[in-house]
């Protein structure tokens, strides 16, 4: 049975496709067989484990707007076990086009039935918008990376209720797998405060694992590595080797 | 003559509304009369001025969808000489709602004319859709706030490319008025040569100003301030009024 999950916030630069990236390449390691799926027209999902844009490769725009089979837009990638959907700029352009496609909330579920994947990880562009929409349509469960910063708490009720809404018209078994504070630098007043606030409002939907602020993962993308390959031991890549195993538990107790 | 700015990059989390706040801030304090408007459904620009969402007040929502004149959604703001138009989380659905509307991409510049400010900053979503559309064809210029960040260095080309677009079959006045650097650490090796591709590649398109990581700055939205209210001496407040008359001298020269 394949895990769909969606890494998704609004809010712009929370950690959304390193989240993506990482978690992808620790559920390889941990021997389950994964794709990601870059849904953001930045491509930085693709970029992050190495993937190359070529001309001739398909990507989640022909499956989104030509029909083809999702399988064609499936690549390799350097990380045992991991595959990559790729997308491309003209997905920009997708939100207007999609506007008079009949179920246009739902092509993106289409495509991934019948898909021969333990999970599937979905990085979502930063905006409440038609692609994000179809990730959740799409999805099992929707992971939110929180940056522990005033703006990015300020979105959070609102991307809460849009997956109420989601959960309510369009797609009844998704989950809210959790929130995972990234970027948390326990020397800042306003990081603590914030983990301090999410955790007792959100409680246990707050993953125990927290991302630390590690300069090892902002380097990574550079070299086309996920951080967990680039620097193996460094305190950015063991978080999200613990997150990893977390979500795992998560659902075995399921 | 009104001087229209937008302040946009499709990278999330870069500083838009920080830089967008910031700004009108530092030429309100220069005597300049300045307009802010929030262009982005997070509604972080509004937040950061310390405007109070009411459900009686008009937002650019209003002026985009009911035709609601500009002036109804002018609402002042605690900082002498700085007015501010809000969002609202409805102008999420705005992209969608637009798409039918003839000339649908004018509608802003319409609504901006004859204003009676010196100054308008508009605060843009992290995306290039019909929004950030509109604003770059009502602008003079754009502010590309950039962070020194490999995944952030990897959008600016299609951000300039996007520009050139409009330039040339949208809006023939509109020019890059800079790429400002933000939350530059220079302790950190990746920023340092960030910076330094980014100054040999596009020269003097680069703002001399660069704006330091400097926790003062994340801290102010929490009290509704700009950070030069918030915490005038802090090296963010003053690498923005560095900024502002950077931009005021660049303007002189032409
Ligand atoms: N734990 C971390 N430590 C240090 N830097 C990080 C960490 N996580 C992410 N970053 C950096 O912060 C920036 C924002 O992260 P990322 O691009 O993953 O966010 P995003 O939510 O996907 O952004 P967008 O909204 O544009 O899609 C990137 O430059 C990334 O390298
Ligand atoms: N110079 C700085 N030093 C420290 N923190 C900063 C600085 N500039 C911005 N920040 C913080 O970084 C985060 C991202 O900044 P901001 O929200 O302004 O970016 P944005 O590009 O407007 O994001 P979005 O793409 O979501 O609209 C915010 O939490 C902000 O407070
Ligand atoms: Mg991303
Ligand atoms: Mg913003």
């Amino acid at each position: 049975m394949t895990r769909i999950l969606s890494i998704a916030n609004q809010k712009g630069g929370v950690g959304k496709t390193t989240t993506a990236v990482n978690l992808a390449t620790a559920m390889a390691a941990a021997k389950r067989k994964v794709l990601l799926v870059d849904l953001d027209p930045q491509g930085n999902a693709g970029t992050g484990v190495g993937h190359q844009k070529r001309a001739q490769n398909k990507t989640i725009y022909d499956v989104f707007r030509r029909g083809v089979p999702l399988v064609s837009a499936i690549h390799p990638t350097a990380i045992p076990g991991l595959s990559v959907v790729p997308s491309t700029e003209s997905l920009a352009g997708a939100e207007i086009e999609l506007v008079s496609v009949l179920e246009r909330e739902q092509v993106l579920k289409r495509a991934l039935q019948e898909n021969g994947f333990d999970y599937v990880f979905i990085d979502c562009p930063p905006a409440l918008g038609l692609l994000t929409l179809n990730a959740l349509v799409a999805s099992d469960g929707v992971l939110v990376p929180l940056q522990c910063e005033y703006y990015a708490l300020e979105g959070l009720s609102q991307l809460l209720r849009t997956i109420g809404i989601v959960q309510q018209n369009l797609n009844t078994r998704l989950q809210l797998e959790g929130v995972v504070l990234t970027m948390v630098d326990h020397r800042n007043r306003l990081s603590v405060q914030v983990e301090k606030d999410v955790r007792a409002h959100l409680k246990d939907k707050v993953f125990q694992t927290v991302i630390p602020r590690n300069v090892r993962v902002s380097e990574a993308p550079s070299f086309g590595k996920p951080a967990m390959i680039y620097d193996f031991r460094c305190a950015g890549a063991q978080a999200y080797i613990r997150l990893a195993s977390e979500v795992i538990r998560k659902e075995e107790k399921v």
